[in-house]
């Protein structure tokens, strides 16, 4: 464990935190992208069925049941407790032409042709783009709410401090997963664009709104 | 410089 890796986890864990707290607080899941959360979801599943194969570290295990815990219960309140306030409309990304492809690029490129290893292979790739239809609608949409634009930041913070933490190990551990790191590259430059935003506007006070 | 495929990482 390093200091990017812990604060990564951290910047991970407020952002889902934020958004939990968002819709609860607000009682509406206005200006949120069912899909990505579901997308979300997906990737926890398949990423931490090793929760039930091996044991790393009371932290490693307890931070992957409050992540699959919050994406399950985020997506149950977009898609039924605070349905009335779901933007279908809006959210309309194909995510199919994601998951299809992403699902066969895992069969073709992973380090070992096993299934847990194909499925994790298949959450990182997905990760990487598991936002688009949360972008997508907030530049249909024109704008978003600040709150949630918090949450966009430190979501994508947490994979550029994972970046951080992969240049560490590689230094310090001579540790290197080329499927995380370029995957995570990918991930971190979809947010290139929101994060000026965010640091030109919303850290100004202003509301962030596209020109739509 | 060894790849790891035991991820321990979130």
């Amino acid at each position: 464990m390093n200091i990017f890796r812990l604060t990564g986890d951290l910047s991970h864990l407020a952002a889902i935190i934020i958004l939990l707290l968002k819709i609860w607080k607000t009682r509406s899941c206005a200006g949120i992208s069912g899909k990505s959360q579901i997308l979300f979801a997906l990737v926890f599943t398949t990423r931490y069925l090793d929760l039930l194969t091996s044991f790393i570290s009371l932290y490693n295990t307890s931070m992957k049941f409050i992540y699959i815990g919050c994406a399950y219960a985020t997506v149950y309140m977009i898609y039924a407790k605070f349905k009335a306030t779901y933007d279908g409309n809006h959210d309309t990304f194909r995510v199919e032409f994601l998951v299809v492809p992403i699902g066969g690029l895992a069969f073709l490129v992973n380090h070992d042709f096993s299934p847990l290893e194909i499925l994790w292979t298949f959450s990182i790739y997905l990760e990487s783009v598991a936002i688009l239809p949360q972008l997508f609608m907030i530049s249909k949409t024109g704008e978003a709410e600040t709150i949630t634009t918090h949450y966009l930041f430190f979501l994508g913070l947490y994979r550029a401090l994972y970046l951080m933490n992969w240049i560490w190990r590689f230094y310090f551990e001579g540790f290197f997963d080329m499927i995380a790191i370029v995957a995570g590259v990918v991930q971190t430059i979809l947010y290139c664009d929101f994060f000026y935003l965010y640091v030109t506007k919303v850290l100004k006070g202003k509301k962030l709104s596209l020109p739509a | 410089r060894q790849l790891i495929t035991s991820h321990d990482e979130l």
